[in-house]
């Protein structure tokens, strides 16, 4: 787009290109646009990209001259940022975009009757939730463009079980346009409007393109140890096999009810415990603990989930309301006693989940309040026998200290985004962990055949998701690799052994140009830069360093722009002579956190007809 | 109609419902201090529903502030609007404002209309709109109060009596007919009332779907929470 609103840029080309070889994605954004004015202008180039991914490459070709982006040190990055901003030049090209994007701008100035190609790069891991894996690319063309399109091509080995496209902008004209061919292991999806076909109506400039365009796929699960895929000296690990009946969980939700909680959260916690206490399987036993300076609960042990224990935590949780300070240290660590009690009373099934889950909207600021401490706490009591998940609500809680405090413990965090949907939101997340099929898994590999192993043990394995490993063959011609999984399942232990072979891939993919060259060992590098990065902030003080320091070396090796390296942009010389570095950073959910509460006033402009007294008649 | 006190500062809500003949008008506000009355009138279904129960909804809204010299006649057809000694239309199916030297007036398309009267009072009133062929159904309208902090101690109505706060205790929470509805004892205006848990829809964010909001409710049209009966608030024209 550009500022002007006559402007005589054409943009005549985009593209969204998307390669996806075992759930590894790849992502080319590209956009052509000429400049018909007898001057020059400015012309922007702005797209979304998911927050899972790494951008990995960034070019504009400017009249046959190509200025690419260079994935450098964070810290030296920023030295080259800091010398632009003290000359009076913004700089930051990525910035917050919702929940799941991030956006990515720049913009260039173009003389007169020129050429601009703007392409963007971005990868990532395509994770298994709720049973599909989701390819999510928004776009929004400010005007009608000459070739439009969307492809993208999906090669799993395993084979392909069924492939979902929609787009929020798809009318009934629209919706025929969405070509999609699936074979046993390939599918092929594409969308390319005509000019005539993107118009919003007849003889207007108004497009319809403006949304998100979303692929939802699953791939056949193989039984016993899963599926192992040998490509040029990697091998990746895909472990969630079918048919593993659940196993049942015990579960303590501790519930903040401090004052902030007030209105709408305390509300939309109520409402979404009503639906989460629903949805518990019988075999489950569960405990509700409300805290704020005080803690207090519904029960002093765990109940097994009957429908009439259920219904009556029902009506307690329709009573909670707010009150008074935020005691976590306390609240949690009653959690921990309860289920470490009720296991030692064998009032809990041998074989089942124990977890807690905490959710709070806030710092702590009653009992212990020095994070690392209770950090330390929760750590010590739960021992690693049992899974801390940690929801924080709203900006204003420290979503660092959840993280961390939740991968210290099985567990994880998750921020739910103060929003009308925010019961949706806490009910999703419980969906996620609600249904554990196995616990301690454990996957295996000879010692002296693989090293570079990223995490292998995995406390637990929930229904609709996947576990992934990968690593490095010591052997580069190694054509099969032995395994064995380990794990504890319901009534009894799973363990299988089986050996991997290395596929042919002129058979797989008769027709195919052998594309899949790097893209084992780039999802290897992804996903160890993922689990350092999160090693950086919750293992001990030297794991923290060293991890810190080995993402770092990985993420320049692979050109990955991760919260450690940003992206140089050097863009053309303008008419003075100067030259204006951008950097491209990758935000991390603490920035986003404080985006979203810079953001607030804008994004909910309505929230004060809710703060004050309504009154109102209507009808249903 | 469904009638909902939302009490911030207790974090609750009371709720009501008003059942009577189509065609009954309403009063829903009126202070005699600032001038200002509202009056609604219902509407029926379309035909008695098979399980025979009649449900009624406000079809229009007269409202008149007699110190400012506006008078407001809004139905699930149009918006009239009278000022400065002359009469005003304005349509659903136009997106629009009028900005007056006493009154504000804000129509979203087929969706809301906000009205602002000068130092005195904020409402707005949504226009549900329904399938036209639909068997049972027709259009109606809902009203929400944004702000009446500027009316008199003695505003009164339906809805006006609640302005000012109400004071009420919930004791004895027991199970009542359906398990996700508990019965409990509310005491209110020196009465003591069988209450029941429930939960009703606030539309303005989502016209369609509405948000469920928890609230007491209160059974027999309100009966023990509104000063008099039902009936005492029925007026024989809309101003």
């Amino acid at each position: 787009s550009t500022n002007e609103a006559t402007s005589q840029v054409e943009v005549y080309s985009v593209t969204v290109e998307c390669t996806v070889m075992s759930r590894f994605a790849h992502t080319v954004m590209t956009s052509k646009a000429l400049n018909k004015a007898n001057s020059s202008q400015e012309i922007f180039f702005e797209v979304d990209l998911p927050k899972t991914a790494f951008i990995t490459n960034f070019s504009m070709e400017i009249e046959g001259q190509v200025y690419a982006g260079e994935v450098k040190e964070k810290e030296k990055a920023k030295k080259q940022y800091e010398k632009a901003v003290s000359s009076g030049q913004t700089a930051g090209l990525v910035k917050v975009s919702g929940r799941k994007m991030e956006k990515f701008s720049v913009s260039v100035n173009i003389a007169a009757n020129s050429n601009v190609t703007f392409t963007l790069t971005y990868e990532e891991l395509l994770q298994r939730k709720l049973g599909h894996y989701e390819i999510l690319t928004r776009v929004k063309p400010k005007t009608l463009v000459q070739e439009f399109q969307i492809v993208t091509n999906i090669f799993e080995p395993q084979g392909i079980t069924f492939v979902d496209a929609h787009a929020t902008f798809l009318s009934n004209e629209l919706l025929p346009l969405v070509d999609k061919t699936v074979t046993d292991k390939k599918a092929h999806i594409s969308f390319s409007p005509t000019v005539e076909q993107q118009r919003k109506c007849p003889g207007c400039d108004g497009t319809l393109i403006d949304g998100d365009f979303v692929i939802k796929y699953d791939v056949n699960r193989a039984k016993g140890f899963g599926d192992i895929q040998i490509v040029n000296g990697y091998f990746v690990h895909f472990f969630a096999p079918p048919e593993l009946p659940r196993l049942p969980k015990n579960v303590v939700f501790v519930i903040d009810r401090s004052g902030s909680m007030g209105g709408r959260k305390m509300a939309q916690t109520r409402e979404a415990m009503l639906e989460i206490l629903k949805d518990l399987h019988e075999e489950d036993h569960f405990a509700l603990i409300l805290f704020d300076n005080y803690i207090t609960g519904w029960r002093g042990s765990l109940s097994k989930a009957t429908k009439e224990n259920v219904d009556e935590a029902r009506v307690y949780v329709r009573h909670i309301r707010d009150d008074g300070g935020t005691n976590i240290n306390d609240a949690v660590l009653t959690g921990v006693r309860m289920l470490v009690h009720d296991r030692k009373e064998k009032r809990l099934p041998e074989r089942s989940s124990d977890m807690i889950i905490l959710m709070t909207d806030g710092m702590p600021n009653y009992g212990e309040t020095n994070l690392q401490k209770i950090q330390e706490n929760m750590r010590f009591a739960i021992g690693g026998n049992m899974s801390l998940f940690c929801l924080g609500f709203g900006d204003d809680v420290d979503y660092s200290f959840l993280d961390v405090m939740g991968k210290q413990n099985k567990g994880l965090a998750r921020r739910i985004y103060e929003a009308s949907d925010s019961a949706v939101q806490l009910q999703g997340f419980y969906e996620d962990v609600s249904s554990p099929l196995l616990l301690e898994v454990d996957l295996r590999y000879p010692e002296n055949a693989v090293d570079s192993l990223t995490t292998n043990h995995f406390s637990q394995l929930f229904n609709g998701s996947e576990i992934v490993v990968a690593g490095r063959l010591t052997d580069n011609d190694l054509d099969n690799l032995p395994v064995e999984v380990f794990g504890e399942g319901f009534e009894e232990k799973y363990e299988v052994q089986g050996e991997a072979s290395a596929l042919n891939w002129n058979v797989v993919y008769p027709d195919e140009e052998y594309i899949f060259g790097d893209f084992t060992e780039r999802l290897w590098a992804y996903l160890t830069i993922q689990q350092l990065l999160d090693k950086s902030k919750s293992g001990t003080p030297d794991e923290k360093v060293n991890a810190t320091a080995k993402a770092l070396d990985m993420s320049l090796q692979y050109s990955f722009v991760t919260p450690l390296t940003s992206m140089v942009v050097i863009k053309p010389e303008t008419e003075d002579g100067t030259e204006s570095p951008l950097i491209a950073d990758k935000l991390t959910e603490e920035q986003r956190q404080q985006a979203d509460k810079m953001a607030y006033p804008v994004l909910t402009p309505v929230s004060n007809t809710y703060s004050s007294p309504s009154f109102f008649v209507d009808g249903d | 109609p469904h009638f909902m006190i939302e009490l911030s500062d207790r974090d609750d809500a009371l709720c009501f419902n008003i059942n009577d003949n189509p065609g009954t008008i309403f009063t829903l506000v009126r202070d005699p201090e600032s001038g200002i009355l509202v009056n609604g009138q219902t509407i029926g279904d379309k035909k008695i529903p098979l399980d025979g129960k009649i449900n009624t909804y406000f079809w229009r809204f007269g409202i008149i502030h007699r110190t400012l010299g506006v008078r407001l006649e809004v139905s699930t057809h149009e918006i009239s609007v009278f000022q400065d000694g002359k009469w005003v239309k304005l349509l659903w199916s136009d997106t629009g404002s009028l900005k007056g030297p006493n009154v504000d007036l804000l129509v979203k398309k087929d969706r809301s209309l906000t009205v602002t009267l000068k130092d005195s009072v904020k409402f707005v009133i949504l226009l549900h709109k329904v399938w036209q062929k639909h068997p049972y159904h027709q259009d109606y309208l809902g009203f929400y109060t944004l702000d009446s902090h500027l009316l008199s101690p003695a505003v009164h109505g339906l809805l006006g009596q609640f302005y000012h706060g109400i004071e009420y205790e919930v004791t004895d929470l027991r199970p009542g007919e359906v398990p996700e509805k508990p019965d409990a004892t509310m005491f209110v205006k020196g009465q003591e009332l069988n209450v029941t848990r429930g939960w009703q829809r606030d539309f303005r964010r989502n016209v369609k779907v509405g948000e469920n909001v928890p609230c007491w409710f209160i059974h027999s049209n309100g009966t023990g929470l509104i000063d008099g009966d039902a009936a005492d608030y029925i007026v024989s024209g809309l101003f």
